[in-house]
This record gives C-alpha cells, structure tokens and sequence, in this order.
C-alpha cells in the first residue's frame, strides 16, 4: 500500500485548495522556515484521525482550520483527503484504492469518509490498525521526534520496544 | 507477553547495529538492558561507538551523533514492525554532509520497499527523492506548492 | 524586588520585540504576563506575529520560527545584561536561509561591542566572521584545529 | 574584555595540545560532527570553573579528561588555559592581561590558576562574577539552548528574567 494523492482545503496555511501527488518511492518537501512543510505531515496526521493536539501544534481542534492573515479572512472548515493505492490488499476492504477523507468544523467536530461514505472515526482507526499505520507505529516522524526519542529514559525506552512487539 | 518482549527487543537491537554501522559508514552501537535485566521493568541503555573512538553512552556524544543514532533506532523500530509508508520531517536536521550522504543512500535502499516523505532542507537528501515539491508562503499567509526538478534549487541549498 | 523585576522585564520586553522584527525581517512580537499580572509568580507568554502571519502563541509556530524567536528572546536577555563575550553553538541550525542572513547580519553588527565565538555549519554565518577555524577529526580519535579562509569552505557547505 | 586565546591540552578530544587565537569581532568554528566543535566551548565552560556534569556532557569528571580511543591510550590530566584581554579593566585585577587555568585529574580534583598563581575555584569565579560572566549569564549558549528556552513553562521564563534582574 502506498500514498498516492493528498488534497487539502482550509487546512492550517493551505487555505486554498492544493494537491500533492506522491510516488511510490520517496518524495521530498522542501522550502523555507513557516511555509507550510510540517503542516502538510500534519495533514496527513489529522485525516488518519489524530485527536491529540500536541501531535498536531495546536491548542483547540479548530485551530486546525485557517485562521486569516493579514490580507485574508479566516475559513469555517478544514478539509483533507488521502488517496491510497490499495492494489496489495494491505487494508482489509475490497477496493484497490481507498480515500479516506476529514472535515472540520469550528464547533470542534470531524466528519470523516471513506470512500466517500460517511463512516465514524473508529471506522478508520480500524481499518488503520489493522493496515500498521496507527498512531504509535512510527510512520510519522514528527520535526521533534530525534530530541523525544533522546530525551527518553532508560524505562521510557522499553516502551518503544513493547509497542513494537 | 515478557517472551514477546524479549524476541522484538532481539530484533531491534540487531537491527539497531545494523543501522548504526550503516548510517556512521563504521564503528558500532548496542542496546543494554539496565540491571536487573531479566525484569519487566528495567530499561533499555544505548552504547554507541563512532568510528575511531571508544564505546560510550549516547549523552557523551555529539549532536549529530546522537541525532543519527536516534535515527539508527527509530530505523531499527520500522524494520521490526514495518508500515507501508513513512513521512519524515527534518531527521536529518543535525548531520552534516558525509552523515547526510549515508543516510540519503540508506533511505534510497529503503524506498524500494516503503514510500518515504521527507520533509529535509539538505541537498543530499533531496538529491534522491523521485518527486521534489517546494512549498512557499506568499504574503498572504498561504502556503503554496509547486513540483520541482533538483535543477530548479539553488546551487548552495543547504 | 518586584520593582526591580519590573523594570528588567519592560527592557526585556522592549528588546525582545526589537529583536524578533530584526531577525524576521517584519512581523511583531511580544512578551506578556499571565495572569494575574502583579503576582510574584505569574509567569511570562510569548505571542509572536511572523510578517504576514497572525499573532499567535510560540506553540504554534513552525520549528524554524520558533527557533529564531528563542534566539530573540536570548538576544533581549544580552543586552539588557551585557556580558563581554558570547559562545553560540548551533544556535542557527533550523533557519532556512533568507532568516540565517539577517540573523548573521545582526550579529555582524552586534560584533562591533561583544565578542562572538560562533559553531555553525551555515555558510551565511561564516561569511561574516573575521577568522575562521576548522575543526576535523582523524582516525585516531583526535580532534585538530585549522585556521581557514572563505575560500577553503567547499561551495555547497550548508 | 575580549578572549584572546583558548589552550587545550588533553581536554576531551583535544589529546594533543591546541592553540585557538581569537579576534574581538567574530570567531566562526566548523566541521563536521563529532569533531571537537562543541567540545571547544565545553571547554571554555570548564576552565571558567563549570562544576555542573550535565552542562559538560559528562558523566564523571573525568569524563573530560581524554579516554583514549582505538588507536590511543587515555591520559592522566586536561589542562585549559584561557586568556583574556583586560585592558579596558573590566575584570577588577590589575593586569591588562589575564590567564585563567584549570587543570583536572582522573581523581577528580581540579587546580586553578590566574596568572600562572595557584587559587582556589572560588577566586577564579569571584573574579568572572564581577565581569558579567557568571554561569547563568548566557554567555555560552550550548547546543540544546535553543530546546531547553523553548520548553519552558511560563513560570520558568520568569526565572530567566529574575536572574537578568
Ligand atoms: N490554522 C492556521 N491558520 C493559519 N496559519 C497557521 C495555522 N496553523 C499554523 N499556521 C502557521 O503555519 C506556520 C507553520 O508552518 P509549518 O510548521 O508547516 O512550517 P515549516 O515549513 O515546517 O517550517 P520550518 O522549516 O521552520 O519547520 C506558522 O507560521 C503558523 O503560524
Ligand atoms: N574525554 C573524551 N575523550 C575522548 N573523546 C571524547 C571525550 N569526551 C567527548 N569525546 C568525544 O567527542 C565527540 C563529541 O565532540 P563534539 O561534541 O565537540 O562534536 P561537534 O563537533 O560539536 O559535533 P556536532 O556537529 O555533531 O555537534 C564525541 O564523539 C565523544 O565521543
Ligand atoms: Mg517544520
Ligand atoms: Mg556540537
């Protein structure tokens, strides 16, 4: 299984509509400090269905939505959408691509789709869990993740390794 | 569940060797557990030796030593329990080009099994990417992204 | 005391913000106290204001603006308590490149009434000192040092 | 007051002895990693009297003292000597220039001197307290510095201030 295409709309500085389209090998993401590089992986985090704000960068769930700047107004609704190639049947559903899509709203609340049905948010952390992409499987090295991981203690490290297991 | 634990923790510390000698192009580096090791709760120590110098513990050493270290581990981690794709923002941060260069080519190897999406700054490693997107801010606070050839960044891109 | 923090702290204040609209090139930032803002032990918020950007809490910054705000609070802790000299170790490492210039520039201009020793690998930094030492390590573990010009620095350095 | 001269002999990687020769304005030090670089402001620390193993990177005390490596046998002592230049007086001693010593062993004991005459630790940072240059006053920024200012909580940023006071 592998990411074929990211879209995003009112996600964080994405307020306009954007599409990444991914190789199956390696893709770089390259630009200046605050232009939007961290806040792509963190697109890629919230559709899997993140709720942790600290994994995030923000305080409050809408802070996710783009909040205006100086010369634009701030937007009612994030949206991102992850389009996998499933040809290998690593995710147990019978399509051999999969979209899993995320809204949010300022009231705080997430809709989520697969395959463009409405599905709950425990629909995808299943069908994630189950492919090894769920949240504690390392699959998203964070820009902190080096100093987390040498800031852990002795103990602290057993937990990797036991999460592993 | 402590036999579970002890066959993954075999696994990545082998791993973890593997990686290290790879990524420092020489030298060595082991996993030991903390005494009593045969107790569920003891720790897990890092001991890294560097090419050319004597076995320490990871806090002796220097920054991008033990960035690439941290690297080593977390490569290490992948290999035991693999995921289908991999985003990486900015690991490479700390190293610097000879460091950068074995690490780009361990993460070529890599690819050809997992997808990989690295966030990087350094020429290196972009240098290797199949596909190149540069993201830019105008002063409207929107980010932007465009694809790019490598001969589109500027010669002294760090 | 607390009369004595006060006034340290609008100076700090005051710099900080100087400095954070010197290192970005625009964009405003600010120290403020939590509440309640008279106490002993209310501690201090940073907002900051990248050009373009709304104002907003230091958590929410990217890892290269968050760093450059750091320094600039460093920076505003200096001059409000002048030391003779300063070692920076790396403190420019997550700056892309437009923010390592005016960040090198300012100190350029600092460098006229403090001494500054300064581990980089940023090119822009190194154009600016006076003397230039290189450090390398051989195979027996050894560290040498080398006096250096511009000119000896590989092109692509970072 | 500006630094004049760093010597390092036996101190971490500095096995053999190194003069650095510094200028007023900007001193820059590159190279790859693990070479040394922040070993030299490691050092700068020590003989200006750092007690601190967590500020050194050590463990032990002589953790500073050269361990050897495959090719080389450990030695017996590190020896740092700094020199500065006085003449505008602002350390209140009556040289224009001053050297500042420290010698460690594997015993754990430390020598220091100031001007070649043997003293104990607490003149030399009597001395550095009166010229702005006590530990706290930032004048060396490690290379976690930058982590360590921005992990603080608010009540820790007051504390930055208060010692600035
Ligand atoms: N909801 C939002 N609306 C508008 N701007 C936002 C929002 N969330 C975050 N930002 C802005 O996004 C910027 C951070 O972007 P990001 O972390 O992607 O940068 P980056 O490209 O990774 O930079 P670096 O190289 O410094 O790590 C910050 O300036 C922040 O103010
Ligand atoms: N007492 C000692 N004897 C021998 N080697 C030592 C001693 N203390 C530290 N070292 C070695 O010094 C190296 C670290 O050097 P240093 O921190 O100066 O590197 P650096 O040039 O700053 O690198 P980076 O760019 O990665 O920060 C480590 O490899 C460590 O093993
Ligand atoms: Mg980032
Ligand atoms: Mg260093």
């Amino acid at each position: 299984m592998h990411l074929r295409r990211l879209e995003m709309q009112g996600f964080k500085t994405f307020a306009t509509r954007t599409v990444l389209e991914f190789t199956p090998g390696m893709t770089a993401i390259v630009g200046p400090n605050g232009s939007g590089k961290s806040n792509t992986a963190d697109a890629i985090r919230w559709v899997l269905g993140e709720q942790n704000n600290r994994n995030l960068r923000t305080k409050r769930s809408e802070d996710v939505i783009f909040a205006g700047s100086t010369k634009r107004s701030s937007l009612g609704m994030a949206e991102v959408t992850l389009v996998l190639d499933n040809s290998g049947g690593w995710l147990p559903i019978d399509f051999s691509e999969v979209s899993i899509s995320r809204r949010g709203y300022r009231s705080g609340e997430s809709e989520y789709l697969i395959n463009n049905t409405r599905v709950r948010l425990r629909d995808v952390l299943d069908l994630l869990l189950k492919a090894n992409v769920a949240q504690d499987s390392y699959a998203i090295m964070g820009q902190n993740m080096i100093e987390a991981v040498l800031a852990l203690k002795p103990e602290e490290r057993r937990v990797l390794i036991e999460e592993a297991a | 569940i402590s036999a579970g634990f002890t066959t993954t923790y075999d696994l990545v510390a082998t791993q973890f060797a593997h990686y290290f000698t790879l990524f420092f192009g020489g030298g060595d580096a082991r996993l030991e557990l903390t005494p009593p090791e045969d107790a569920a709760t003891s720790g897990i120590e890092i001991m890294a030796r560097p090419p050319g110098k004597r076995l320490q513990s990871l806090a002796l050493l220097s920054g991008g030593e033990r960035a690439l270290t941290a690297v080593a581990l977390l490569f290490a981690l992948l290999k035991v329990r693999p995921v289908p794709f991999v985003v990486l923002d900015e690991v490479d941060a700390a190293l610097d080009e000879a460091n950068v260069g074995r690490f780009a080519d361990a993460l070529r190897e890599l690819a050809s099994g997992t997808q990989f999406v690295v966030v990087t700054h350094n020429r290196r490693t972009i240098e290797r990417a199949d596909t190149i997107y540069g993201v830019t801010m105008a002063e409207d606070g929107v980010s932007r992204l465009l694809s790019l050839r490598l001969s589109d960044l500027p010669p002294d891109l760090n």
